[in-house]
């Protein structure tokens, strides 16, 4: 079972995870330890790297207008940074005393809060990012919400002209999200969901059509009304999973029984 | 994006100075 959802985020966190649960395992085995080395350096180059990540993530949440991010994001970013301090200190420490075992515990809490504190501010990206997808689908949603409406042959064009480029955005972006998941399950039901959609958006125009032609030549509709419609809710419904399934981020297969 | 990549140079650095932790207590054990 994958540790993280997307690959993004295993390829960024998984090399530190790796490491923080080898020096846990060091630490714990080696009672007292060797002498550590002097880490001034590596320490100023996650200090350096902290830094820029505040500086870029406070720029990032400037110019975001997700509210959710714009409030979520900045205790990542605190998070990050308290940990450095913490990183610092214990370099400080093992300066004055290679041995001391208080640093080597503050290393470790150091390197846990950069850890959590990467994958929180990654996770609250990653979610914002998801968000993005989910407006696209909603704005198609609220298209089929009004394909019962289109009477006439030109509004039926409108309809066309207006939907198709949300439909092809939600395309792009699915299926590149898709491509992004770690979690088998979801990546499938994304295929699935998205294929329908692509299948169904040509038969549903094809049904609207078919309802105005009817309508305009004054014969009966019925029947044609309730396949667009049956056409229209099998979309919906499509569309839905979709956006169930993007906001999914955890592994609890109960989920799934 | 910015943001990934200076996620990724933070845990980077972070798992060069664990590497280097690890190295002098690995030698005890």
């Amino acid at each position: 079972m994958p540790v993280f959802h997307t690959k993004t985020i295993e390829s960024i966190l998984e090399p530190v995870a790796q490491q923080v649960s080898r020096l846990v395992i060091l630490h714990e085995e080696a009672e007292d330890g060797a002498a550590m080395p002097d880490l001034e350096k590596p320490v100023l180059a996650v200090s350096a790297a902290v830094m820029n990540l505040i500086k870029v993530g406070r720029d990032t949440i400037n110019c975001s207008d997700d509210p959710i991010l714009r409030q979520d994001m900045p205790a990542s970013l605190q998070r990050v940074e308290k940990a450095s301090k913490l990183l610092e200190e214990a370099s400080a420490m093992l300066k004055a005393d290679p041995y001391s075992q208080p640093a080597r515990k503050k290393l470790i809490e150091g390197a846990r809060g950069i850890l959590q504190g990467t994958s929180s501010l990654l996770l609250c990206f990653d979610e914002s990012e998801v968000r993005k997808i989910i407006k696209t689908c909603k704005e198609v949603l609220n298209y089929l919400a009004v394909a019962e409406v289109i009477e006439t042959m030109e509004d039926l064009v409108h309809f066309v002209k207006d939907v198709s480029p949300h439909l092809t955005r939600v395309s792009r972006d699915v299926d590149a999200r898709e491509k992004e998941l770690t979690h088998m399950v979801h990546r499938e039901i994304l295929i699935r969901s998205l294929d329908a959609v692509k299948t169904l958006a040509p038969i549903l125009i094809c049904a609207m059509k078919i309802y105005v032609q009817l309508l305009a030549q004054g014969k009966k509709t019925d029947e044609a009304a309730e396949n667009r419609n049956y056409l229209c809710t099998r979309m919906t419904d499509e569309i839905n999973q979709i956006i169930r399934v993007l906001q999914l981020t955890t592994y609890d297969e109960d989920e799934w029984d | 994006e910015m943001i990934l990549e200076a996620a990724k140079s933070i845990t980077s650095a972070t798992a060069a100075l664990l590497r280097a932790a690890c190295a002098a207590q690995r030698e005890l054990v």
